[in-house]
């Protein structure tokens, strides 16, 4: 696992508001869908970390602020249609969460046919772990590996992420980790 | 070596990776004195994600793009060749995360097996 430079971290951490873009959405998604699915993501996280993810619906105010765009959008980093680059998000305490508007975000693949859909879970948990500040991992199998190919899916948090994130806010009283052991082996 | 224009790769999913990205398969098997017309695209792509500190590229295949290469292979756990192989041109067309990787610190740690 890595960091980014000067390793930074929440300093509130808990509980983190988030708020999506009631501008920036993707409308062949259902939004409830994509709640569902930040939820299970942040969830995760918070698994292993004794911090808290919580939706509100004042997106001024979240800590995290998460929404769809296109091309330049007035951040100085500029998404190139689609794949490529499909999501990102800026180190603590920034919040910011930018996907690609113009990948083929898939939350089934079962339902989803094209050949370039991009599972969105699995983006959401590897760009979650750089809002916490976690940055790139050299282990192919961790969500913090920096790339995904279409139609894969990779959400379970594996030793390098969790040792990672641990390292910054601690450890939840409750997690094991046998279990993320025996979860990982089982998916594997 | 000069390259020609159009170097048969890649695998089976080559065909949903990014278009833009995916003329990088062109470089296949390039290594140190390769001059290959389009080769500072690749270098602005080494650049963005954080394997080069310049900007301003030709297309020749120096030394400084082969340390690039070398540290990007070692970065993504990728066999370390410093060569453009099948292995990194497959990595460098994969869909990716847009932050850099650079502007950050490994941590030393031990993996828990």
């Amino acid at each position: 696992f890595a960091y980014f430079y000067g390793k930074p971290r929440w300093e509130r951490p808990s509980p983190l508001t988030y708020a999506f873009s009631p501008n920036h959405t993707v409308s062949y998604l259902n939004p409830s869908d994509v709640r569902d699915i930040f939820c299970r993501a942040f969830s995760r996280w918070s698994a292993v970390i004794p911090v808290n993810f919580t939706e509100t619906q004042n997106y001024t105010s979240a800590d995290i602020k998460i929404g769809f765009y296109r091309g330049d959008h007035g951040d100085g980093k500029p998404f190139d249609g689609v794949l490529g680059v499909l999501a990102h998000a800026f180190s603590p305490e920034n919040g910011q969460f930018h996907l690609d508007e113009a990948e083929s975000w898939a939350i089934d693949f079962k339902t989803d046919k094209s050949k370039e859909a991009i599972d969105l879970e699995s983006v959401a948990t590897h760009e979650i772990g750089h809002v916490l500040g976690l940055a790139h991992s050299s282990v192919k199998e961790a969500v913090m590996y920096p790339s995904l190919r279409p139609r894969t899916k990779k959400v379970n948090l594996r030793v390098d992420d969790v040792e990672g994130v641990q390292a910054l806010y601690g450890s939840n009283p409750n997690f094991r980790f046998s279990s993320l052991l025996s979860e990982n082996s089982y998916n594997h | 070596r000069i390259l020609p224009d159009s170097v048969p790769v890649l695998t089976d999913a080559s065909d949903v990776h990014n278009a833009t990205w995916h003329g990088f398969s062109r470089f296949l098997d390039a290594g140190r004195g390769s001059l290959v017309s389009g080769m500072s695209e690749l270098k602005n792509y080494m650049h963005r994600f954080g394997y080069l500190p310049n900007s301003n590229f030709t297309d020749f295949f120096d030394t400084e793009f082969e340390s690039a290469l070398t540290l990007y292979q070692s970065k993504l756990s990728l066999p370390v060749t410093g060569k453009l192989d099948t292995d990194t041109i497959s990595a460098i067309i994969s869909p990716r995360c847009g932050v850099s990787d650079a502007s950050q610190h490994t941590a030393l740690h031990a993996t828990r097996h």
